[in-house]
């Protein structure tokens, strides 16, 4: 996280706001609950209290306005810039503008309010813009679900440096703020790794790894900054080569991605690969050039299904550590390349060769991601 | 050797303008330095503007190139906040 140079703050808890105006894009009621709920945000975890005034000069003045709307930092129409916000101070300090040329939504068809005004909030009470790809006060907009919504750990860090944690008892204490995965944890481990494109995507959480072979660094991002309309975490992904897209799975369904998009007719589910419905959860997924098979884990099992002949092979499930010596009974993750299949399981990889059906080598997953 | 298309230098001439305002808006592109004269009010120099897309790329996480590549392009292209990356 950052702070403002100065470390600018309130020097005070209690924080007036006041709506000045509205947004034709979604009714007034929706827009004094979408600044409530931003603002709650950051009450719930310090000691702000914030109260709503209807004239006069607040610490926080919110209004919607459009291209040059009075503070020489004009908006430029639709897209790119969506809102700002002034840092802690008297006058303009705090004041907190959104672009009106942008489509403003509760939901996901538009810019959510709710998030946008969250961020901007964070600024108006002294955050700048945080480094960590999965922190609210990341510069950039990416959709979440607003019920599902949940500060950062970086977030809840950056701003308890400012103002401290909240003073009140809660009843149920507060689940542990998400934490973004560190490339050099010796605990890593990957929900789901597979090539794109002459890519490789290492996927953790809400998060994906996306290196490029000749580059030392691997890029974090968040799955849904990338893909929007799959879910926000995955189990397994495979990319499909004759058919050149990427299939992401969670739960019992399954996605193709092409590039950015997603495909049209998804999610569509995994029984149509042949696998018995008692199977609610695939761990891993690798598909194999020189055969055209692609595999898919899950427990301790394991089927195959031939691209070809789109249809499961016959005899499958079989035991993983029946067919796959060296290989842990269950595993996280698998890609193929060049004849090798990288297995994963915790913090450790497993490269096996297919040919001589046996594991050459075994070394800790860090490595792909930089580390 | 072939002419570059016409499109393609469009489309590069798009993409440093884009980067220009970008940077100079999130990233104060505009050099500061004293000595700094230049004709036009907009001139940046290409060593100022491969810098601040270096700070630009650090940000992001992204591989510190200097260069426009396509990563940094689909950042840039981002909708995103219009406070500065590099807080004044």
């Amino acid at each position: 996280y950052n702070h403002f140079p100065g470390t600018i703050k309130w020097k005070k808890d209690k924080i007036t706001y006041r709506i000045l105006n509205y947004t034709p894009d979604i009714s007034s009621t929706d827009v004094d609950t979408a600044i409530w709920r931003a603002l709650k945000i950051w009450s719930d975890i310090t000691p702000l209290k914030f109260t709503r005034i209807f004239e006069g000069e607040a610490d926080i003045m919110i209004s919607f306005g459009a291209r040059e709307h009075g503070d020489n930092y004009p908006f430029d129409g639709a897209n790119g810039l969506l809102a700002h916000a002034f840092p802690p101070a008297a006058g303009i300090g705090g004041d907190t503008h959104f672009d009106e040329d942008e489509t403003w939504t509760m939901g996901s068809n538009g810019y959510n309010l709710f998030l946008v005004a969250a961020h901007e909030f964070g600024h108006a009470l002294g955050l700048a813009h945080s480094r960590d790809p999965g922190a609210l006060m990341f510069p950039t907009y990416t959709f979440a679900s607003v019920n599902e919504f949940r500060l950062s750990q970086d977030d809840v860090s950056g701003i308890q440096a400012l103002y401290g944690a909240s003073n009140e008892i809660k009843p149920n204490p507060r689940p542990q703020p998400p934490k973004t995965p560190e490339k050099c944890d010796p605990y890593l481990s990957f929900d789901a790794v597979a090539g794109l494109r002459g890519e490789m995507l290492f996927f953790k959480d809400r998060f994906f790894w996306r290196r490029h072979p000749q580059m030392p660094e691997a890029q974090l991002t968040l799955i849904n900054s990338f893909w929007p309309k799959i879910p926000a975490k995955i189990d397994a992904a495979y990319e499909n080569f004759e058919r050149d897209f990427l299939v992401v799975i969670q739960g019992n369904k399954y996605w193709a991605v092409n590039g950015y998009d997603v495909m049209p007719g998804y999610p569509k589910n995994i029984r149509r690969f042949g696998i018995p419905s008692s199977v609610r959860k695939i761990d891993a997924a690798v598909h194999i050039r020189t055969t055209s098979k692609t595999l898919f884990f899950a427990g301790d099992q394991y089927w195959s299904f031939d691209e070809t002949k789109r249809a499961m092979d016959e005899g499958y499930p079989h035991l993983i550590t029946d067919d796959w010596p060296g290989i842990p009974a269950r595993v996280d993750a698998a890609f193929e390349q060049h004849g090798y299949i990288y297995f994963f399981r915790g913090p450790a990889q497993f490269l096996y060769n297919i040919r001589e059906q046996r594991v050459l080598q075994i070394d800790r997953i860090n490595q792909w991601v930089g580390c | 050797s072939s002419a570059v298309p016409l499109s393609e230098i469009e489309k590069n001439e798009e993409d440093w303008q884009l980067a220009q305002t970008y940077l100079n808006r999130f990233y104060k592109l505009k050099d500061s330095s004293a000595g700094f004269a230049s004709k036009n009010r907009n001139y940046v120099s290409k060593s100022s503007l491969s810098n601040k897309i270096k700070k630009m790329q650090e940000f992001f996480g992204l591989e510190i190139t200097g260069n426009l590549d396509s990563a940094t392009m689909g950042i840039m292209e981002k909708p995103r906040c219009g406070v500065p990356d590099v807080a004044e």
